[in-house]
């Protein structure tokens, strides 16, 4: 009897930064 | 008393979906493991998202932070290479094209997250988004 687990699923572009922003220095 | 005293701060960790066997999902809907993607499942995935491109991100510096276990690292963005500092844990894994994950301290990351990690080096070319329709 295993319960059925859930696994979580993250989208593509959360494992990336945003680096390009209007306060680069 | 308890209510007086603030609880303490948590350590700064990284998120969950470095960890090996985390599954992601590309923008056409196909499941991978972290430790499995490839540059090209980046470049497709920009290229199908009506909202997201690929970024360029060149390594230009990389310091230690006067905050315990950080980095500071320099990137010379985009085109226009602006230049952007971050500061990350060292550990904290980023996409080089062609090469995989890469991470200012690799050993820490692999121990911490099991996910292979190669040394991040100045003139890397990391993977970084932005939006389409930024002006």
């Amino acid at each position: 009897n295993v319960e059925p687990r859930s696994v979580p699923v993250f989208p593509w572009h959360s494992l990336v930064p945003f680096l390009e922003t209007s306060q680069s220095n | 008393s308890l209510l007086a005293t603030p609880p303490p701060p948590s350590a700064p960790s990284l998120p969950p979906y470095f960890t090996k066997g985390s599954i992601i999902q590309l923008a056409d809907g196909e499941l991978k493991r972290v430790e499995d993607l490839k540059t090209e499942d980046f470049i497709q995935s920009a290229e199908i998202s009506s909202e997201l491109k690929i970024d360029s991100s060149t390594v230009e510096r990389i310091d230690s932070s006067h905050t315990p276990h950080f980095a500071i690292i320099q990137f010379a963005v985009g085109e226009h290479r602006s230049q952007v500092s971050v500061e990350v844990l060292v550990e904290y894994p980023f996409f080089v094209f062609g090469q995989g994950w890469s991470s200012c301290c690799p050993d820490r990351t692999t121990q911490l997250l099991e996910l292979p990690c190669a040394k991040l080096s100045v003139g890397d070319v990391c993977i970084s988004l932005t939006l389409k329709n930024l002006k």
